[in-house]
C-alpha cells in the first residue's frame, strides 16, 4: 500500500496571470511529482497542490521566491489518510 | 457484511463490496421500485451495476446519473448511496420525486470506477484513473473523462499513459465507459446525463472540449443557478455555475460533452464541495450534509427534465 507520509497539501491563491504562468509551468515539470488536486486555471480559484515529502522545501522556496501566497491545508497527508481508515473500520465493527 | 439498509452508515466510507452488497438490500427492501443491472464488467472484471428506479411502462424517458468516475473522489461515490436510497424512501412520500418516478426512470451508477475505487482502497488512495494496462509503458490505467467520443484527444488531454488525465488510446477505449455508451445508446431515450465528482464546488454544462457555447447555454445556465440557489439554501455552501471550459479548463473527452452531443440536452456535472478544506480526504461526517445539499440540486434539475419533455 502507497503511503503519504510527510506529503503536504497546499493552497495556493494566485493573484495575477503571471503567477498562474509559473503554476501552469509547474504542471509540466515532472521532477517534483507534484499532483494537482485542483489546476491552476482562473485568479478565482484556488489551486490545490499534493507536495510528495522530498520536494516540499523546493516547492515552498519556489513559491516564496517568486511572491506567490501559499497555506498548508494538510500538512501530512498519511495522518488523514489514517484518520479515514480508522473511521471505516471502527464503522465497519 | 451490513445486511440492512436500516443498519448500513451512510455517513461512513465503505469498500466496494459493502457498497455492492447493500445495492441487493435496497432492492430487497424496494422490490417494486428498485432494481440492479449488470451493464458489462470493468476492466479487472468487476461487475458494473446500475440501479434503475422504475415504476413500469416500457423504455420510459429517463434521467442517467453517475459517480465515483475518478476513483480517489469518495464524497462522490458516498453521495450516490445515499441519494438512491433517498430516492426509494421518498418514492411515495414526495409528491414531487413520486410524480416524476411515475412519468419517468433514473438510472444510477455509483461505481463508475470499480477498478480505481478498489485500488484507492487497497493500494494508493490518491488513485483517479481506470486500472488497464498501457501498451508500451510501466504507467497504468486512462482518465475515464477523457475517453469519450467528444472532441477526444484535444487540449486539455493527456497523450502520456502516465499523467493523471491520458485519454486513451482512443475513444471508448476504456471498458468502463464503453459499457455506459452502450447502455444509453441502446436505451435511445434518456433525457439527462449528470456526472458527480468532487471537490470544488462547481455545476457545470458543456462545453469542455471548447469554449464555444452550447446551443442551450441559457437554458442549461438559468437551469444550473437555480440548482444551486436550492443547494446553497440548506448550509450556505456557494457553488459556482458555467460551461467546463469557461469556469475550470479546456477538457476534452468529458461525458457530459458526449452526453449532449448526442441529444441529451440536461448534461451536467457536479464538483462536490470541500468547505473543510480537505480536498479529496473530506471527513467522513461531511457525506450526509454534501449528500443532503446536493439532493436540493438534483431534485431541482430532475424536476425541470420532468416539467421540460423534448
Amino acid at each position: 500500500e502507497r503511503l503519504f507520509v510527510g506529503e503536504q497539501v497546499l493552497r495556493v491563491n494566485v493573484e495575477s496571470e503571471e503567477q498562474m504562468q509559473l503554476l501552469q509551468a509547474l504542471e509540466t515539470q515532472e521532477e517534483w511529482e507534484l499532483d494537482f488536486w485542483l489546476h491552476p486555471v482562473s485568479t478565482e480559484l484556488p489551486v490545490d497542490i499534493r507536495v510528495p515529502r522530498s520536494s516540499v522545501s523546493a516547492v515552498t522556496e519556489f513559491l516564496s521566491a517568486h511572491g506567490i501566497p501559499y497555506s498548508v491545508i494538510i500538512n501530512n497527508l498519511q495522518e488523514l489518510l489514517d484518520e479515514e481508515k480508522a473511521e471505516m473500520m471502527e464503522n465497519q465493527m | 457484511k451490513e445486511r440492512s439498509t436500516r443498519s448500513f452508515n451512510f455517513g461512513s466510507y465503505h469498500p466496494i463490496e459493502t457498497i455492492y452488497s447493500w445495492m441487493d438490500t435496497l432492492v430487497a427492501q424496494h422490490p417494486k421500485l428498485v432494481t440492479k443491472q449488470e451493464i458489462g464488467r470493468s476492466y479487472e472484471n468487476r461487475p458494473m451495476y446500475v440501479l434503475k428506479f422504475s415504476t413500469g411502462g416500457n423504455n420510459r424517458p429517463a434521467i442517467w446519473m453517475d459517480t465515483g468516475i475518478h476513483s480517489r473522489e469518495w464524497v462522490s461515490q458516498a453521495t450516490g448511496v445515499w441519494t438512491a436510497n433517498k430516492i426509494a424512501t421518498d418514492y411515495g412520500t414526495d409528491a414531487s420525486l413520486t410524480s416524476l418516478l411515475n412519468t419517468m426512470d433514473i438510472y444510477m451508477l455509483l461505481l463508475a470506477n470499480p477498478d480505481g475505487y478498489a485500488y484507492t482502497h487497497s493500494n494508493d488512495r490518491m488513485w483517479r484513473k481506470t486500472r488497464s494496462k498501457n501498451s508500451g509503458s510501466v504507467c497504468r490505467g486512462v482518465d475515464p473523462n477523457r475517453n469519450w467520443n467528444a472532441g477526444f484527444g484535444g487540449p486539455g488531454a493527456s497523450r502520456n499513459p502516465c499523467s493523471d488525465s491520458y485519454h486513451g488510446p482512443s475513444a471508448h477505449s476504456e471498458i468502463e465507459v464503453k459499457n455506459v455508451v452502450d447502455l444509453v445508446r441502446n436505451h435511445g431515450n434518456f433525457k439527462s446525463f449528470i456526472s458527480v465528482h468532487a471537490y470544488s464546488q462547481l455545476l457545470m454544462y458543456p462545453y469542455g472540449y471548447s469554449c464555444k457555447s452550447v446551443p442551450h447555454q441559457s437554458e442549461l445556465d438559468s437551469v444550473g443557478r437555480a440548482a444551486v440557489q436550492k443547494l446553497t439554501s440548506l448550509y450556505g455552501t456557494r457553488y459556482k455555475v458555467g460551461s467546463i471550459c469557461n469556469i475550470i479548463y479546456q477538457a476534452s473527452g468529458g461525458s457530459i460533452d458526449w452526453s449532449y452531443d448526442i441529444g441529451i440536452k440536461y448534461s451536467f456535472a457536479f464538483e462536490l464541495r470541500d468547505t473543510g478544506r480537505y480536498g479529496f480526504i473530506l471527513p467522513a461526517n461531511q457525506i450526509i450534509p454534501t449528500a443532503s445539499e446536493t439532493w436540493l440540486a438534483l431534485k431541482h434539475v430532475m424536476e425541470y427534465v420532468r416539467d421540460h419533455p423534448y
